[in-house]
């Protein structure tokens, strides 16, 4: 199994190469095991540079850059595995319009491979819904579906 | 596999039973502040075979139980049905062969539960072992809780080994 | 010092349970000593609950819930001590729009008596402010000021 | 007390230098992720006195300074100034008899540092002093950072009691 996961680890780090490159529009990243030795126990790490920024610690990014980054790594690791069903629960919160537009395009390509639910209060995020589910609870405490409108 | 229809009924917010119908493609769940959005991720969570309370934001089990609201008293019990569809990547094993396939799980407040796979009474293991590998599990990589973007950043590299371990 | 502690406290509560039901319509919230004996350690406890709904552990709530809870307990601290300058750093990202509203009213009327800087994307909560500071960087990886639009 | 300008000189993405100006009422600084607005939050806390590199988001202090981008060098010192004006409620009690005061922290990426109040020569404890009370220091009320609002609902009853006693 060290060797499936080493192998596993090799497909979604050029995975989330491409990703990265994609919704960052250029710069470069990666994840890379803290202990090439020892794969079987080695934990990850992450590294990335935006475009025309300077490689440094993950953590000086901003909130939107870390969101980004880890939206990469695990659609990564959905695309690797071919998975069909995806729940993603305002992923999209600290994006600002432009990443609202790279991670929209993003689902729909996916959507072509897999089944998205998403929970989003952004309407441009709506916007590329095939089907909404609208929830409302009033001052009643209970929820209820009060609409599903086909796009 | 893909979600065709979630059953919700005492579910946390979802006193009512609740029928949501899901197809291929992007389906959105939108709706004010606390109106019971990420309660259907956690009943899917829950469904699926999730045994630590605190994934849930509750302190315990019995918490995931319509607990009363000013219109209508506490229930006695929580239910949840996935219905899912073989898009011909569906990972039980066992089930390869058919169409279509049902997990329902229930929680008495006296502190029972009841475990169904197709109607037929079964273990909370049966239906953990269902999603192995799916990614669906917790910690997985198929369900994006709203703390897990944060989580995956600052977590620690070891603890972020398990996401890429539940892929491999 | 202890003294001192339970006064402002006492101050704060009232404040918080206030602005809870003002940013709620409705519900009742408090902050409770987690041991009355001992002010002078004892944690602080909040107990919350929205309009029609039954009071239970505050982690059963919504995202948006908790971050109005949060900001209505450290704007009561604010209003109490009277303070002059407050940052805000997105604390709006998670709210729905009639949330935004409610959050709006009361950014109005505290800067009557406030500083507010504030950052965010959202294009509701900018309409509020009476000058805009426009951030940019592009792919040179240097911050830059490139505009002071007055409202 | 209220802000007046801050100056900006080599701190984080702020290369080069950058004075924004502050008035009564409400400012909103805006632009797309990771183009510098939650690092202004850092200039102000980084200058009123903040100890620990961890919540300015480095890991040592010596990361505040510019580090270098594609299109400039690394640059050797990191400055930023605060000037405020007082609105009549003035904490710092030396200081309340004057209508506006300057701060002003430097780091040179030897490891020398800098502070001046009003251009004069002090210490970073007499800074951090000055606030005192204001509310504004790393875990007072007055800067309410990315993360605080989750910081506080998840917190430790223990740890939320350092908000009240900052404001005590
Ligand atoms: N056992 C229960 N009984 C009744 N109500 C419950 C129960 N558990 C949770 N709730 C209620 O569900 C609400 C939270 O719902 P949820 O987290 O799904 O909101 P949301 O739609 O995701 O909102 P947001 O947009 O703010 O994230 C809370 O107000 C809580 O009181
Ligand atoms: N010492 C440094 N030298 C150069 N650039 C730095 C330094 N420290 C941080 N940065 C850069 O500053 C950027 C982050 O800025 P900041 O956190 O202020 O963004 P933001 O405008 O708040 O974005 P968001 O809307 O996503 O929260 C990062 O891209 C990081 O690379
Ligand atoms: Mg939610
Ligand atoms: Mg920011």
């Amino acid at each position: 199994t060290s060797q499936r996961f080493v192998e596993t680890y090799k497909k979604v780090r050029e995975s989330f190469k491409e990703l990265f490159s994609r919704l960052f529009d250029g710069g470069k990243a990666d994840i890379i095991l803290s202990d090439e030795n020892d794969p079987l126990n080695s934990g990850i790490e992450i590294i990335a540079q935006p475009p025309g920024k300077k490689l440094q610690n993950i953590n000086l990014l901003s909130g939107g850059e870390k969101a980004l980054i880890a939206i990469s790594l695990i659609v990564s690791l959905f695309i690797i595995k071919k998975g069909s069903l995806c729940i993603m629960d305002e992923i999209d919160a600290p994006l600002d319009d432009l990443n609202i537009t790279r991670f929209t395009q993003l689902l729909k390509e996916l959507s072509n491979m897999t089944q998205i639910i998403l929970i989003t209060h952004n309407k441009r995020t709506m916007e590329v819904a095939d089907i909404l589910h609208g929830i409302t609870m009033e001052k009643s405490g209970i929820s209820k579906l009060v609409s599903v409108k086909l796009s | 596999m893909i979600i065709d229809k979630i059953e919700l009924s005492g579910f946390k917010s979802f006193a009512e039973k609740t029928l949501l119908q899901f197809h291929k493609g992007i389906t959105a769940i939108v709706g004010p502040n606390g109106c019971g959005k990420s309660n259907i991720v956690d009943a899917v969570l829950w469904c699926i075979g999730a045994r630590n309370a605190r994934n849930l934001r509750a302190r315990v089990m019995e918490d995931v139980i319509f607990s009363g609201s000013e219109e209508k008293r506490p229930l006695s019990m929580a239910e949840v049905t996935l219905f899912f569809l073989n898009d011909g990547k569906l990972f039980p094993t066992n089930l390869k062969e058919v169409e279509e396939f049902s997990v329902t799980r229930r929680l008495y407040r006296s502190g029972e539960s009841e475990f169904l796979i197709n109607n037929s009474p079964c273990r909370l293991k049966d239906i953990a072992e269902l999603f192995m590998g799916t990614g669906l599990g917790e910690g997985g990589y198929g369900i994006i809780e709203q703390d897990k973007v944060n989580w995956l950043i600052s977590a620690h590299p070891r603890e972020r080994r398990t996401l890429i371990e539940e892929a491999a």
